[in-house]
């Protein structure tokens, strides 16, 4: 019985897809079942997992709008699989805005092949919009990367309120399990306070430990490859290694 | 007579805020009369030059929506003026996806007032929707922020295939200005790399100097203040100051 996480934050850049990937990538070393869901148009998760977006078919977009099969889709990458994405997802931003029941798309096509998983991991897009709508509405648990940085409690305060709604409307088990510090710096002043203040702020937990922010992740990985496998021995791959470990023995999810 | 650039890249995080931002700033030390337009409804740069978003009224949504001029929503701010969102702005996204003429929005309510400035910046969002189309639609001139790293080449030629749609279909007019370096890290392999293969790889202009990556923009500004402010001496706004007094030189721009 897979636990689904929507990985979900709408600022830009703060390391939602770099996240997925290397957590996803932890867990399948820890011998779990992991699939990856791209739910960002720009599938910049599909690109870093080394598959070509342009050439694939069927696609995400193809299963939102009910004309294909979740596991017609799904391809496996880097020993994950993955439910990928390319440009024509905007497509289904547009085409599920007017519909009913829109933001049951993608858990409802998820139904059928969770129970293959131990994992599944949702990459949002940076917005609030209907993708990462139907990312909250299909998920047990939001992880929220945060890039401790001058303004980011603003964006979370935004975020946790769309998660009241989903809560509310079209998912009432979905469950916040925590907040990553990505790409933390510690030599920018505040930024341990900005990650100190989080727990009493929104109630809610910081997972440990921080990733640092490390040269080694904005290097060109060979395509297909995480930190994982171009530097397993750094703070980064470390960081990110133990965070699945919390989350893979975490039985408090179930 | 306004030149009006949108400052675009739909990949998060690649400081297109901070560039608007502190271009303006620059701008108008140099003694022009800046108007900065927020096309986000994560409403960043409102927030950024000291205003509380969800306070304001009318907004950039009221105007998209024909129901307020740009007049009514412009407010000033840091020596600048500026035309604000707020998350509302969200619904524009909405309203205006199934609307004949949706992509001149904005151009159309711009119109009355650009002739008082001499320069307009348009923060767009990180994606290439409607508000980034109208962002596009409505201007002169592209300025592209680009995060030096591994795949950055890949959204510009994304962008740039927009721009090329924006040209055919709602303003054949539009040009790309060049590519601003932000964030740029010289330690990061393969940054110049990057950098260095724009020109051949595109056709258009890198300006000079790339930005460098510095703790000064993380840090908490006052709000309101931009780097020239909190840290005038610093490597960061020399950078974003030798960019504008670029632009603002430029007569070819006229
Ligand atoms: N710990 C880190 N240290 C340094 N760089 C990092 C780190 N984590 C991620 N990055 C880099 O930061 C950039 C943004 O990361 P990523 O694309 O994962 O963010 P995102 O939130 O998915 O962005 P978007 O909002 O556009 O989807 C990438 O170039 C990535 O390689
Ligand atoms: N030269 C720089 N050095 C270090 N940090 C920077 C630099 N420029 C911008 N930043 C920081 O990077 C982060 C992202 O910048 P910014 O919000 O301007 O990007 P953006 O492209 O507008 O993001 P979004 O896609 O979410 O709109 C901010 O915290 C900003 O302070
Ligand atoms: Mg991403
Ligand atoms: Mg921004």
């Amino acid at each position: 019985m897979a636990r689904v996480f929507a990985v979900a934050n709408q600022k830009g850049g703060v390391a939602k897809t770099t996240t997925v990937q290397t957590v996803g990538a932890a867990l399948a070393e820890l011998g779990e079942q992991v699939l990856l869901v791209d739910l960002d148009p720009q599938a910049c998760l599909t690109f870093a997992v080394g598959l070509e977006p342009d050439s694939l078919s069927p696609t995400l977009h193809d299963v939102l709008l009910g004309r294909a099969k979740c596991a017609d889709a799904i391809v496996t990458a880097g020993g994950m699989s993955i439910l990928p994405a390319n440009i024509e997802l905007a497509g289904s931003e547009v085409h599920l805005l007017t519909r009913t029941g829109r933001e049951h798309s993608l858990a409802r096509a998820l139904a059928a092949v969770r129970d293959d998983f131990d994992t599944v991991l949702l990459d949002c897009p940076p917005s609030l919009g209907v993708l990462t709508v139907n990312g909250l509405t299909a998920s047990d648990h939001v992880l929220i990367p945060l890039q401790c940085e001058a303004l980011s409690h603003r964006g979370v305060a935004q975020l946790l309120d769309t998660v009241e709604d989903v809560r509310e409307f079209t998912n009432p088990a979905l469950s916040v399990r925590g907040v990553i510090a990505t790409m933390f710096d510690a030599r920018v002043k505040h930024a341990h306070e900005v990650l100190d203040d989080v727990p009493g702020r929104f109630n809610i937990t910081v997972l440990q430990p921080p990733v640092p922010k490390t040269v080694r992740f904005a290097e060109a990985p060979g395509r297909g490859r995480s930190i994982l496998d171009h530097a397993p021995t750094s703070a980064g791959a470390a960081a990110y290694r133990a965070i699945a470990a919390t989350l893979h023995a975490d039985v408090s999810l179930d």
